[in-house]
Protein backbone atom coordinates (compact mmCIF):
# COMPACT_ATOMS: atom_id res chain seq x y z
CA UNK A 1 0.00 0.00 0.00
CA UNK A 2 1.18 3.16 0.47
CA UNK A 3 1.66 6.10 2.68
CA UNK A 4 0.68 9.44 2.69
CA UNK A 5 -0.14 12.33 5.98
CA UNK A 6 -3.30 13.59 6.74
CA UNK A 7 -2.62 17.00 5.45
CA UNK A 8 -1.53 15.79 2.02
CA UNK A 9 2.18 17.34 2.34
CA UNK A 10 3.27 13.61 1.38
CA UNK A 11 5.01 13.54 4.70
CA UNK A 12 6.38 10.05 4.81
CA UNK A 13 6.53 9.09 8.97
CA UNK A 14 10.10 9.29 10.48
CA UNK A 15 9.25 5.38 11.97
CA UNK A 16 7.30 4.48 9.10
CA UNK A 17 9.92 2.46 6.29
CA UNK A 18 8.72 3.73 2.52
CA UNK A 19 9.76 1.57 0.18
CA UNK A 20 8.57 -1.12 -2.32
CA UNK A 21 8.15 -4.45 -0.80
CA UNK A 22 11.24 -7.41 -1.77
CA UNK A 23 8.77 -10.56 -3.39
CA UNK A 24 8.91 -12.77 0.15
CA UNK A 25 7.91 -9.73 2.40
CA UNK A 26 4.71 -9.46 -0.24
CA UNK A 27 3.96 -12.85 -0.07
CA UNK A 28 4.14 -12.57 3.55
CA UNK A 29 1.88 -9.49 3.01
CA UNK A 30 -0.71 -11.53 1.41
CA UNK A 31 -0.62 -13.54 4.18
CA UNK A 32 -1.19 -11.71 7.20
CA UNK A 33 -4.12 -10.16 4.80
CA UNK A 34 -5.70 -13.72 4.18
CA UNK A 35 -5.61 -14.17 7.79
CA UNK A 36 -7.33 -10.56 8.52
CA UNK A 37 -9.93 -12.30 5.79
CA UNK A 38 -10.75 -15.46 7.28
CA UNK A 39 -9.13 -17.14 4.24
CA UNK A 40 -7.05 -20.41 4.53
CA UNK A 41 -5.83 -19.54 0.64
CA UNK A 42 -5.92 -17.29 -2.18
CA UNK A 43 -9.15 -18.82 -4.00
CA UNK A 44 -8.58 -19.54 -7.36
CA UNK A 45 -11.78 -19.31 -9.39
CA UNK A 46 -12.52 -20.34 -12.84
CA UNK A 47 -14.33 -17.63 -14.37
CA UNK A 48 -14.98 -19.97 -17.45
CA UNK A 49 -18.31 -18.99 -17.73
CA UNK A 50 -17.90 -15.08 -17.63
CA UNK A 51 -16.80 -12.90 -14.72
CA UNK A 52 -19.87 -10.53 -14.49
CA UNK A 53 -22.72 -13.15 -15.22
CA UNK A 54 -25.91 -12.67 -12.87
CA UNK A 55 -24.52 -14.15 -9.91
CA UNK A 56 -21.56 -11.76 -9.57
CA UNK A 57 -23.72 -8.61 -11.20
CA UNK A 58 -25.94 -9.48 -8.34
CA UNK A 59 -23.63 -9.55 -5.92
CA UNK A 60 -22.24 -6.58 -7.13
CA UNK A 61 -25.88 -4.70 -7.28
CA UNK A 62 -26.01 -5.96 -3.05
CA UNK A 63 -22.27 -4.52 -2.65
CA UNK A 64 -22.73 -0.93 -4.02
CA UNK A 65 -25.81 -0.71 -1.52
CA UNK A 66 -23.99 -1.59 1.19
CA UNK A 67 -21.14 0.81 -0.17
CA UNK A 68 -23.81 3.84 -0.49
CA UNK A 69 -25.18 2.95 3.31
CA UNK A 70 -21.73 3.26 4.52
CA UNK A 71 -21.43 6.64 3.06
CA UNK A 72 -24.53 7.92 3.85
CA UNK A 73 -26.40 6.67 6.80
CA UNK A 74 -28.94 9.38 6.71
CA UNK A 75 -30.22 8.35 3.70
CA UNK A 76 -33.58 6.14 4.04
CA UNK A 77 -33.44 2.95 3.32
CA UNK A 78 -36.68 3.03 0.80
CA UNK A 79 -34.83 5.97 -0.81
CA UNK A 80 -31.93 3.03 -1.86
CA UNK A 81 -34.83 0.93 -2.77
CA UNK A 82 -35.94 3.54 -5.24
CA UNK A 83 -33.02 4.49 -6.97
CA UNK A 84 -31.96 1.42 -7.16
CA UNK A 85 -35.25 0.59 -9.16
CA UNK A 86 -34.86 3.66 -11.39
CA UNK A 87 -30.85 3.03 -12.02
CA UNK A 88 -31.41 -0.47 -12.86
CA UNK A 89 -33.31 -2.81 -15.36
CA UNK A 90 -34.55 -5.06 -14.55
CA UNK A 91 -33.77 -4.56 -11.07
CA UNK A 92 -31.52 -7.43 -9.29
CA UNK A 93 -31.82 -7.08 -5.61
CA UNK A 94 -35.06 -6.28 -4.04
CA UNK A 95 -36.42 -4.42 -0.94
CA UNK A 96 -36.49 -7.95 0.66
CA UNK A 97 -32.56 -8.54 -0.03
CA UNK A 98 -32.18 -4.90 0.98
CA UNK A 99 -33.75 -5.66 4.38
CA UNK A 100 -31.78 -9.42 4.58
CA UNK A 101 -28.68 -7.61 4.00
CA UNK A 102 -29.00 -5.37 7.00
CA UNK A 103 -28.92 -8.69 9.03
CA UNK A 104 -26.57 -10.37 7.31
CA UNK A 105 -23.01 -10.79 8.53
CA UNK A 106 -22.24 -12.22 5.17
CA UNK A 107 -24.09 -12.65 1.52
CA UNK A 108 -22.68 -15.66 -0.69
CA UNK A 109 -24.18 -16.70 -4.31
CA UNK A 110 -24.21 -19.83 -6.02
CA UNK A 111 -23.54 -20.65 -9.45
CA UNK A 112 -25.64 -23.50 -11.06
CA UNK A 113 -23.16 -26.97 -11.31
CA UNK A 114 -25.86 -28.96 -13.76
CA UNK A 115 -24.48 -29.53 -16.83
CA UNK A 116 -27.32 -30.69 -18.87
CA UNK A 117 -30.91 -30.49 -18.53
CA UNK A 118 -33.41 -33.42 -18.23
CA UNK A 119 -36.06 -31.16 -20.43
CA UNK A 120 -38.22 -34.65 -20.96
CA UNK A 121 -38.60 -37.43 -18.64
CA UNK A 122 -39.50 -40.89 -19.60
CA UNK A 123 -43.05 -39.83 -18.25
CA UNK A 124 -42.66 -37.36 -20.88
CA UNK A 125 -42.71 -34.18 -18.03
CA UNK A 126 -40.90 -31.46 -18.91
CA UNK A 127 -38.35 -30.66 -15.69
CA UNK A 128 -35.14 -28.92 -15.10
CA UNK A 129 -32.46 -29.53 -12.66
CA UNK A 130 -30.53 -27.13 -10.76
CA UNK A 131 -27.34 -27.68 -8.17
CA UNK A 132 -25.62 -25.23 -6.09
CA UNK A 133 -22.39 -26.47 -3.46
CA UNK A 134 -23.27 -25.84 -0.35
CA UNK A 135 -20.25 -27.40 0.88
CA UNK A 136 -17.96 -25.06 1.45
CA UNK A 137 -19.56 -22.36 4.16
CA UNK A 138 -17.11 -21.17 6.77
CA UNK A 139 -17.89 -23.09 10.45
CA UNK A 140 -20.17 -20.79 12.61
CA UNK A 141 -22.29 -19.25 10.10
CA UNK A 142 -26.01 -19.78 10.36
CA UNK A 143 -28.37 -19.61 7.04
CA UNK A 144 -31.13 -16.36 7.91
CA UNK A 145 -32.18 -16.43 4.15
CA UNK A 146 -32.05 -18.40 1.27
CA UNK A 147 -33.10 -17.39 -2.62
CA UNK A 148 -33.40 -19.37 -5.51
CA UNK A 149 -33.22 -16.92 -9.04
CA UNK A 150 -34.73 -17.35 -12.02
CA UNK A 151 -34.98 -15.01 -14.93
CA UNK A 152 -38.17 -15.15 -17.20
CA UNK A 153 -38.49 -13.19 -20.54
CA UNK A 154 -41.52 -12.71 -22.40
CA UNK A 155 -42.73 -14.92 -24.48
CA UNK A 156 -43.58 -16.20 -28.49
CA UNK A 157 -47.12 -15.65 -29.25
CA UNK A 158 -47.99 -18.72 -28.97
CA UNK A 159 -48.36 -18.66 -24.86
CA UNK A 160 -48.95 -14.96 -25.53
CA UNK A 161 -52.92 -14.56 -23.52
CA UNK A 162 -51.91 -18.16 -21.14
CA UNK A 163 -50.71 -18.37 -18.03
CA UNK A 164 -48.19 -21.08 -16.64
CA UNK A 165 -48.09 -22.77 -13.96
CA UNK A 166 -44.38 -22.47 -12.22
CA UNK A 167 -43.56 -25.32 -9.70
CA UNK A 168 -40.48 -25.57 -7.63
CA UNK A 169 -39.67 -28.80 -6.10
CA UNK A 170 -36.52 -30.11 -3.75
CA UNK A 171 -35.52 -33.40 -5.02
CA UNK A 172 -35.47 -35.96 -1.39
CA UNK A 173 -34.08 -39.15 -3.31
CA UNK A 174 -33.21 -40.23 -6.66
CA UNK A 175 -33.84 -43.55 -7.99
CA UNK A 176 -32.28 -45.29 -11.45
CA UNK A 177 -34.85 -46.54 -12.84
CA UNK A 178 -37.42 -43.94 -12.26
CA UNK A 179 -38.43 -40.61 -11.41
CA UNK A 180 -36.86 -38.81 -8.28
CA UNK A 181 -38.95 -38.52 -4.73
CA UNK A 182 -39.86 -34.56 -4.77
CA UNK A 183 -40.55 -31.84 -2.25
CA UNK A 184 -42.85 -29.42 -3.24
CA UNK A 185 -41.51 -25.95 -1.85
CA UNK A 186 -43.55 -23.35 -4.18
CA UNK A 187 -46.17 -23.04 -6.83
CA UNK A 188 -46.50 -20.32 -8.78
CA UNK A 189 -48.84 -18.84 -11.31
CA UNK A 190 -46.97 -16.56 -13.88
CA UNK A 191 -48.34 -14.64 -17.04
CA UNK A 192 -46.82 -15.49 -20.29
CA UNK A 193 -45.94 -11.83 -21.02
CA UNK A 194 -44.18 -11.37 -17.72
CA UNK A 195 -40.80 -10.24 -17.77
CA UNK A 196 -38.34 -9.84 -14.92
CA UNK A 197 -36.43 -12.03 -12.07
CA UNK A 198 -38.58 -14.55 -10.29
CA UNK A 199 -37.21 -15.56 -6.66
CA UNK A 200 -38.42 -18.29 -3.98
CA UNK A 201 -37.87 -18.51 -0.74
CA UNK A 202 -35.74 -21.94 -0.09
CA UNK A 203 -33.88 -21.20 3.33
CA UNK A 204 -35.45 -24.40 4.87
CA UNK A 205 -34.11 -26.14 2.20
CA UNK A 206 -30.73 -23.91 2.16
CA UNK A 207 -30.44 -25.17 5.84
CA UNK A 208 -30.66 -28.51 5.49
CA UNK A 209 -28.66 -28.39 2.54
CA UNK A 210 -25.98 -26.71 5.20
CA UNK A 211 -26.36 -29.39 7.77
CA UNK A 212 -26.60 -32.46 5.40
CA UNK A 213 -24.64 -31.88 2.55
CA UNK A 214 -25.54 -35.57 1.12
CA UNK A 215 -29.10 -34.48 1.33
CA UNK A 216 -28.46 -31.96 -1.25
CA UNK A 217 -29.57 -33.17 -4.31
CA UNK A 218 -30.68 -30.10 -6.16
CA UNK A 219 -33.53 -28.48 -7.42
CA UNK A 220 -36.03 -29.58 -9.75
CA UNK A 221 -38.70 -27.27 -11.67
CA UNK A 222 -41.75 -28.02 -13.88
CA UNK A 223 -43.88 -25.80 -16.11
CA UNK A 224 -47.55 -26.49 -17.16
CA UNK A 225 -50.09 -24.62 -19.23
CA UNK A 226 -53.39 -22.97 -18.20
CA UNK A 227 -54.72 -26.30 -19.43
CA UNK A 228 -52.16 -28.35 -17.95
CA UNK A 229 -49.87 -29.30 -20.64
CA UNK A 230 -46.28 -30.19 -19.37
CA UNK A 231 -44.29 -27.74 -21.43
CA UNK A 232 -40.44 -26.77 -21.33
CA UNK A 233 -38.86 -23.87 -18.83
CA UNK A 234 -37.52 -22.36 -22.25
CA UNK A 235 -41.07 -22.33 -23.70
CA UNK A 236 -42.11 -20.38 -20.30
CA UNK A 237 -39.57 -17.89 -21.25
CA UNK A 238 -37.38 -19.19 -18.28
CA UNK A 239 -33.74 -18.69 -19.21
CA UNK A 240 -31.81 -21.36 -18.65
CA UNK A 241 -27.72 -22.35 -19.51
CA UNK A 242 -28.01 -21.18 -22.59
CA UNK A 243 -29.50 -18.35 -22.17
CA UNK A 244 -27.54 -14.43 -21.32
CA UNK A 245 -24.61 -14.43 -19.01
CA UNK A 246 -26.69 -11.74 -17.16
CA UNK A 247 -29.97 -14.12 -16.56
CA UNK A 248 -28.34 -16.77 -15.37
CA UNK A 249 -30.26 -19.01 -12.74
CA UNK A 250 -28.64 -18.82 -9.27
CA UNK A 251 -28.99 -18.72 -5.50
CA UNK A 252 -28.37 -16.76 -3.15
CA UNK A 253 -27.83 -17.33 0.70
CA UNK A 254 -28.03 -14.69 3.93
CA UNK A 255 -25.70 -15.81 6.80
CA UNK A 256 -25.38 -14.58 10.09
CA UNK A 257 -22.23 -15.52 12.51
CA UNK A 258 -23.20 -17.61 15.08
CA UNK A 259 -19.59 -18.45 16.56
CA UNK A 260 -17.02 -15.52 17.31
CA UNK A 261 -14.48 -15.96 14.87
CA UNK A 262 -10.76 -16.46 16.42
CA UNK A 263 -7.49 -16.93 14.43
CA UNK A 264 -5.59 -19.17 15.22
CA UNK A 265 -2.06 -18.19 16.81
CA UNK A 266 0.88 -19.44 14.49
CA UNK B 1 -0.36 14.06 46.76
CA UNK B 2 -0.99 18.04 46.63
CA UNK B 3 -2.92 20.54 48.82
CA UNK B 4 -6.29 22.01 47.78
CA UNK B 5 -5.22 25.40 46.91
CA UNK B 6 -2.65 23.67 44.58
CA UNK B 7 -5.90 21.42 43.10
CA UNK B 8 -7.93 24.65 42.64
CA UNK B 9 -5.41 26.65 40.71
CA UNK B 10 -5.35 23.38 37.98
CA UNK B 11 -8.62 23.37 37.87
CA UNK B 12 -9.03 26.95 36.92
CA UNK B 13 -6.46 26.13 34.52
CA UNK B 14 -7.96 23.48 32.73
CA UNK B 15 -11.68 25.28 32.61
CA UNK B 16 -10.35 29.07 31.73
CA UNK B 17 -9.33 30.19 29.02
CA UNK B 18 -5.73 31.15 29.12
CA UNK B 19 -3.20 34.08 27.92
CA UNK B 20 0.37 34.08 26.04
CA UNK B 21 1.76 34.46 29.50
CA UNK B 22 -0.02 31.82 31.76
CA UNK B 23 0.57 28.28 31.22
CA UNK B 24 1.15 26.15 28.38
CA UNK B 25 -1.64 26.31 25.68
CA UNK B 26 -1.93 24.20 22.46
CA UNK B 27 0.92 26.87 20.52
CA UNK B 28 3.50 26.01 23.16
CA UNK B 29 4.17 22.92 22.47
CA UNK B 30 6.78 23.26 19.96
CA UNK B 31 6.08 21.44 16.53
CA UNK B 32 8.28 18.14 17.13
CA UNK B 33 5.80 17.17 19.83
CA UNK B 34 3.33 18.21 17.57
CA UNK B 35 4.15 15.58 14.94
CA UNK B 36 5.32 12.98 16.83
CA UNK B 37 1.73 12.95 19.06
CA UNK B 38 -0.03 10.29 18.84
CA UNK B 39 -2.50 10.59 15.72
CA UNK B 40 -3.96 8.64 12.51
CA UNK B 41 -1.86 7.80 9.65
CA UNK B 42 -3.04 6.80 6.73
CA UNK B 43 -2.26 3.91 4.99
CA UNK B 44 -3.94 2.44 2.18
CA UNK B 45 -3.86 -1.66 1.71
CA UNK B 46 -4.12 -2.35 -2.58
CA UNK B 47 -5.67 -5.57 -3.32
CA UNK B 48 -4.88 -4.90 -6.91
CA UNK B 49 -1.45 -4.26 -5.59
CA UNK B 50 -1.46 -7.68 -3.84
CA UNK B 51 -2.28 -8.48 -7.36
CA UNK B 52 -5.46 -10.33 -6.18
CA UNK B 53 -7.62 -8.87 -9.10
CA UNK B 54 -8.63 -12.22 -10.09
CA UNK B 55 -10.78 -12.93 -7.41
CA UNK B 56 -11.42 -9.69 -5.62
CA UNK B 57 -14.32 -7.74 -6.88
CA UNK B 58 -14.21 -4.66 -4.66
CA UNK B 59 -13.00 -2.79 -3.41
CA UNK B 60 -9.84 -2.32 -4.86
CA UNK B 61 -8.45 -1.72 -1.47
CA UNK B 62 -9.20 0.18 1.71
CA UNK B 63 -8.10 2.74 3.91
CA UNK B 64 -6.73 0.72 6.55
CA UNK B 65 -4.68 3.78 8.23
CA UNK B 66 -2.62 3.15 11.81
CA UNK B 67 -2.00 4.68 15.07
CA UNK B 68 1.17 5.96 15.86
CA UNK B 69 3.10 8.74 17.94
CA UNK B 70 4.22 9.05 21.97
CA UNK B 71 1.54 9.43 24.58
CA UNK B 72 3.50 11.62 26.58
CA UNK B 73 2.20 14.37 29.00
CA UNK B 74 0.38 16.06 29.16
CA UNK B 75 -2.43 13.64 27.65
CA UNK B 76 -4.52 16.68 26.86
CA UNK B 77 -2.45 17.72 24.26
CA UNK B 78 -3.41 14.17 22.49
CA UNK B 79 -6.88 13.22 20.79
CA UNK B 80 -9.04 10.86 23.07
CA UNK B 81 -6.79 10.09 25.92
CA UNK B 82 -8.46 7.48 28.39
CA UNK B 83 -8.85 7.87 32.40
CA UNK B 84 -6.38 4.98 32.58
CA UNK B 85 -4.23 6.53 30.23
CA UNK B 86 -3.68 9.48 32.53
CA UNK B 87 -3.14 7.16 35.28
CA UNK B 88 -0.48 4.88 33.19
CA UNK B 89 1.69 8.61 32.41
CA UNK B 90 1.39 9.63 36.01
CA UNK B 91 3.22 6.39 37.06
CA UNK B 92 5.46 6.13 33.99
CA UNK B 93 6.71 9.92 35.06
CA UNK B 94 6.98 8.01 38.67
CA UNK B 95 8.62 5.26 36.99
CA UNK B 96 10.23 5.53 33.65
CA UNK B 97 12.05 2.70 33.81
CA UNK B 98 9.62 0.02 34.25
CA UNK B 99 6.38 1.36 33.47
CA UNK B 100 5.44 2.20 30.07
CA UNK B 101 3.90 5.17 28.19
CA UNK B 102 0.28 4.69 27.49
CA UNK B 103 0.05 3.16 24.22
CA UNK B 104 -0.99 4.95 20.73
CA UNK B 105 -3.86 2.82 19.86
CA UNK B 106 -7.42 2.74 17.85
CA UNK B 107 -10.42 4.19 20.03
CA UNK B 108 -12.91 4.11 16.57
CA UNK B 109 -12.82 1.45 14.26
CA UNK B 110 -15.14 0.78 11.13
CA UNK B 111 -16.18 -2.36 9.18
CA UNK B 112 -15.77 -2.71 5.49
CA UNK B 113 -17.17 -5.26 3.44
CA UNK B 114 -15.09 -6.92 0.37
CA UNK B 115 -17.18 -8.94 -2.45
CA UNK B 116 -15.32 -11.56 -3.73
CA UNK B 117 -14.94 -14.67 -5.55
CA UNK B 118 -14.28 -18.52 -3.80
CA UNK B 119 -12.73 -21.55 -5.44
CA UNK B 120 -15.96 -22.61 -6.58
CA UNK B 121 -16.33 -19.35 -8.77
CA UNK B 122 -19.24 -19.10 -6.18
CA UNK B 123 -19.69 -14.89 -4.94
CA UNK B 124 -19.24 -13.92 -1.46
CA UNK B 125 -19.88 -10.78 0.44
CA UNK B 126 -18.68 -10.08 3.59
CA UNK B 127 -18.62 -7.64 6.61
CA UNK B 128 -15.55 -7.14 8.41
CA UNK B 129 -16.26 -5.67 11.73
CA UNK B 130 -13.04 -3.40 12.88
CA UNK B 131 -10.79 -3.09 9.87
CA UNK B 132 -10.41 0.82 9.32
CA UNK B 133 -9.11 2.97 12.29
CA UNK B 134 -11.06 6.25 12.23
CA UNK B 135 -9.88 7.78 15.47
CA UNK B 136 -6.18 6.93 17.62
CA UNK B 137 -6.43 7.68 21.30
CA UNK B 138 -3.91 7.00 24.45
CA UNK B 139 -4.99 4.05 25.93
Amino acid sequence: GSNYSLDGNNEVHPGFIHRRLRTHEKREMQKEILSILGLPHRPRPHLSHGKYNSAPLFMLDLYNTISSEEKSQVEGMLDRYQSMRTTQSPPLATYQETAFLNDADMVMSFVNLVEYDRELSPQRRHHKEFKFNLSQIPEGEAVTAAEFRLYKECVSRAFRNDTFLLKVYQVVKEHPDREADLFLLESRRLWAAEEGWLEFDITATSNLWVMSPVHNLGLQISVETSSGQSISSKEAGLVGRDGALEKQPFMVAFFKVSEVHIRSAR
Amino acid sequence: STGGKRRQQNRNRSTQPQDGSRGPGPADYNSSDQKTACRRHELYVSFRELGWQDWIIAPEGYAANYCDGECSFPLNAHMNATNHAIVQTLVHLMNPENVPKPCCAPTKLHAISVLYFDDNSNVILKKYKNMVVRACGCH
